[in-house]
C-alpha cells in the first residue's frame, strides 16, 4: 500500500457515497445512466469472487464488500425504488458493444487461463468502458447536475491515481501488471475531455454544460 | 518483474 492508491481508494469510495447520497437526498436518480451502474457491478462481481479464494488483507476485503454492496445499493435505488425518475429515454447506450468485446479481449489477452482469472481480467477490461454510457448520456442531454460531474471527478481521479500507485510500484517493488496498466490507461483517457471541462467550469461554480 | 498471478489491488 502506498498513498497514491490509498487515495485511489479513498476517490473510489468517495464517488460512490456522492452518487448514493445524490439519489437518496434527491430522490431522485435523474440524469444518472443505470446501464453504467450494472456495468460496474457487473465489474465488482466478476472481480471479487476472490474473495472467497485469496485473502489479501482485511482492508482489501472490507473494500471490497463495500464496493459490491454500495454497486448493488445504487442499482436498487435507480432499478426499484426511484424507478420513476430514472431517464431511461436518455440512457441509449448499448451495453452489449462493450460487454461482447470484453468478453472476446479478455479470452485473447489474459494472465491464465483460469476460470477466476478470466473474470478478473473481464473485469478490468469492462472497467475501463464502463463510464460510457453515462457519458454518453451527459453528451445527449448537454449537462450534468454539478453533483453529478463531482461523482465522475472522483470515480475518474480515482484510476489516475492508480497509474501513479504503478509507477511508484514499478519502481519500489519491481511490480506491474501489463493488462491493468493498460486498462487503466485507457480508463483514464476516457474521462480527460470531462476532467477539463470540470476544471475549466464546475470548480468555478459554473454549471457543467457541453460546449454547443 | 513479477508477473505471478495474484491480484491484491482493488
Amino acid at each position: 500500500m502506498n498513498i497514491f492508491r490509498l487515495l485511489g481508494d479513498i476517490c473510489h469510495l468517495v464517488a460512490i457515497i456522492v452518487l448514493l447520497l445524490k439519489i437518496w437526498k434527491t430522490r431522485s436518480c435523474a440524469g444518472i445512466s443505470g446501464k453504467s451502474q450494472i456495468l460496474f457491478a457487473l465489474v465488482y462481481t466478476t472481480r471479487y469472487v476472490d474473495l472467497f479464494f485469496t485473502y489479501v488483507s482485511l482492508y482489501n476485503s472490507v473494500m471490497k464488500v463495500i464496493f459490491l454492496a454500495s454497486s448493488y445499493a445504487t442499482l436498487y435505488l435507480i432499478y426499484v425504488k426511484f424507478k420513476a425518475t430514472y431517464d431511461f429515454n436518455h440512457d441509449t447506450f448499448r451495453i452489449e458493444f462493450l460487454l461482447i468485446p470484453c468478453v472476446i479481449l479478455s479470452l485473447l489477452i489474459t494472465h491464465d487461463y483460469s476460470p477466476v482469472e478470466l473474470l478478473w481480467t473481464f473485469s478490468i477490461y469492462l472497467e475501463a468502458v464502463a463510464i460510457l454510457p453515462q457519458l454518453f448520456m451527459v453528451s445527449k442531454t448537454g449537462e450534468a447536475e454539478t453533483i453529478t460531474s463531482h461523482y465522475l471527478f472522483a470515480l475518474g481521479a480515482y484510476r489516475a491515481l492508480y497509474i501513479v500507485n504503478w509507477i511508484y510500484r514499478y519502481y519500489t517493488e519491481s511490480f506491474i501488471d501489463g493488462i491493468a496498466v493498460v486498462a487503466g490507461i485507457i480508463q483514464t483517457i476516457l474521462y480527460a475531455d470531462f476532467f477539463y471541462l470540470y476544471i475549466t467550469k464546475v470548480l468555478k461554480g459554473k454549471d457543467f454544460k457541453l460546449p454547443a | 518483474l513479477d508477473t505471478t498471478v495474484g491480484h491484491d489491488e482493488l
